[in-house]
């Protein structure tokens, strides 16, 4: 059985699928639960990108892997990309 | 790969660098040849065209150039050292579009063989993709993956993946293929890339900047420099290091001669703002990084043969030039050119200075400072008296260190004269 992720491991790497456009931005105006299955969906395409396992789950390497220097622009252009390139 | 779905409607860009790192040991010239290589990688293949822009030009090219900290007025901060690198602006419009940015904290490298500092070429090769207009990719070969993968080899020989040349032909088709359709006007010669340097390790460790005893200490346009060996760690007027790693003394300061191991004094001259650095019984000029023409015998100052200098200072109080010689100095005056008459003399003019200082310098209030080992002594503007506490530890007021420990093992303060 995999190990479950830290919940501060959880939240470190929403914030960071969100940042760089893998999660779409939160409403402000409503909170929100990420789904399970949504974010395993981000994770694996995130680690398609960093060239690991696909395996949906926030393990040590692709935690590691978040904090890699890297380019600041987001790696999935939706909505985060439409935003950056109106601005 | 993947498209921005935007993209310049002209075949020709005009490109400059506005700012350039202010730490790194890269020429301004290096820099722009490392643009130019990179945006060529791209040019190869979709025939487009880069034209680097005059500096003074009062155009806007489409593609400007910054190195930048922290905030840096594009809702998009930079993070230090690590982290976020750089990010470009897809094509476009705006004045923004096609702009380029790299985090100035970062340690800009180019042809570093041992892994240390980023470098700036695989860096500008793919933030010069997403100004054109792509994307980031997952493909394992192209340089358009989202983390920084390392060097990607020389920039005269660098080609660009499969994957990053059929997204770029998406957007702009490929190169002419015949001699017909090339251009009848070659561009203008980037200028020359230097050759990659020597790694700086394994063959060098790297000093402790906390264990003191440099060899040389000096006050260069508001910044405080710490020489040690064939390293050197500079210090902010802000009084927050440029970074506690050190830097290559031959990196930085262009022309040095590879000999040269050891700075033993250094000073930046008032009359015009030359820097003098020195080793033996020789002194080498720069104006900013680079040398100026060869060696010069100390002589030259008027000092008799065989002395070597172990501090120099420029006194703002009479604008003359001291040269400390063990506990002997001259008094130099750089207008007539000559010491003055009756040097030299006894260091102990100076009330309280540590017996052959490692270095002494005048800080941006006026102040002067006597160094040795891991103590500091100040005179405060204009006096010649140390002040009553000194000597204090350099470590927590200069280099962010701690205090010496008071374990009996560790070194003592030299006893003042």
């Amino acid at each position: 059985l995999a190990q479950q992720p830290a919940a501060q491991d959880v939240s470190l790497g929403v914030d960071w699928l969100t940042r760089y456009g893998y999660l779409p931005p939160p409403h402000p105006a409503q909170a929100q639960l990420q789904n399970p299955a949504k974010l395993r969906d981000a994770i694996k395409v995130m680690q398609r990108f960093a060239g690991l396992p696909e395996t949906g789950i926030l393990d040590p390497v692709t935690m590691a892997t978040m904090h890699k220097p890297r380019c600041s622009l987001p790696d999935v252009l939706g909505v985060a990309g439409l935003v950056r390139r109106r601005r | 790969y993947a498209l921005s779905s935007s993209v310049w409607k002209k075949r020709t860009l005009t490109w400059r660098v506005q700012s350039f790192p202010q730490s790194s040991a890269l020429s301004q010239q290096t820099v722009r040849s490392l643009m130019h290589h990179a945006l060529t990688a791209w040019g190869i293949e979709s025939g487009l065209k880069f034209q680097e822009m005059d500096s003074q030009s009062p155009a806007e090219p489409d593609i400007l150039i910054d190195f930048a900290r922290a905030y840096h007025q594009d809702s998009y901060p930079f993070d230090g050292q690590g982290g976020t690198l750089a990010h470009a602006f897809f094509p476009g419009e705006h004045s923004i579009s096609g702009d380029t940015h790299f985090d100035d904290e970062e340690i800009w490298t180019f042809g570093s063989k041992d892994g240390e500092g980023t470098d700036l070429f695989a860096v500008a090769v793919h933030e010069f993709g997403h100004a054109l207009g792509l994307g980031h990719s997952s493909a394992p070969d192209s340089i358009m993956r989202p983390f920084y993968q390392g060097p990607v080899g020389h920039p005269t020989e660098y080609r660009l993946s499969q994957d990053d040349r059929e997204g770029l032909q998406q957007l702009y088709g490929k190169a002419p293929q015949t001699p017909y359709d090339e251009p009848t006007r070659k561009p203008l010669a980037p200028p020359p890339l230097p050759p990659a340097l020597p790694p700086d390790r394994p063959s060098l460790p790297v000093p402790d900047r906390c264990d003191g005893n440099f060899d040389a200490i000096a006050n260069i346009r508001g910044e405080t420099f710490f020489f040690k060996g064939p390293w050197f760690w500079r210090l902010q007027p802000s009084g927050q290091l440029v970074s506690p790693r050190p830097a290559r003394l031959h990196r930085f300061w262009e022309g040095l001669p590879a000999q040269v191991k050891v700075i033993q004094a250094a000073y930046a001259r008032h009359r015009d703002g030359r820097i003098l650095l020195f080793s033996g019984s020789e002194f080498w000029v720069f104006q900013d990084r680079r040398l100026e023409g060869a060696a010069r015998p100390l002589a030259e100052l008027g000092l008799p043969p065989g002395e070597k200098v172990d501090a120099v200072f420029s006194w703002p109080l009479n604008g003359k030039t001291y040269l400390v010689q063990g506990q002997r100095y001259w008094r130099y005056d750089e207008a007539a050119a000559r010491p003055d008459p009756g040097y030299p003399r006894d260091l102990s003019l100076w009330e309280g200075a540590p017996h052959t200082p490692d270095d002494v310098t005048v800080s941006n209030t006026g102040d002067t400072y006597f160094f040795k080992g891991v103590y500091y002594w100040r005179f405060p503007k204009g006096s010649v008296k140390a002040e009553p506490d000194s000597p204090k530890p350099m470590g927590p007021q200069w280099l962010d260190c701690p205090a010496p420990s008071a374990d009996p093992h560790s070194p003592r303060p030299p006893k003042a004269t």
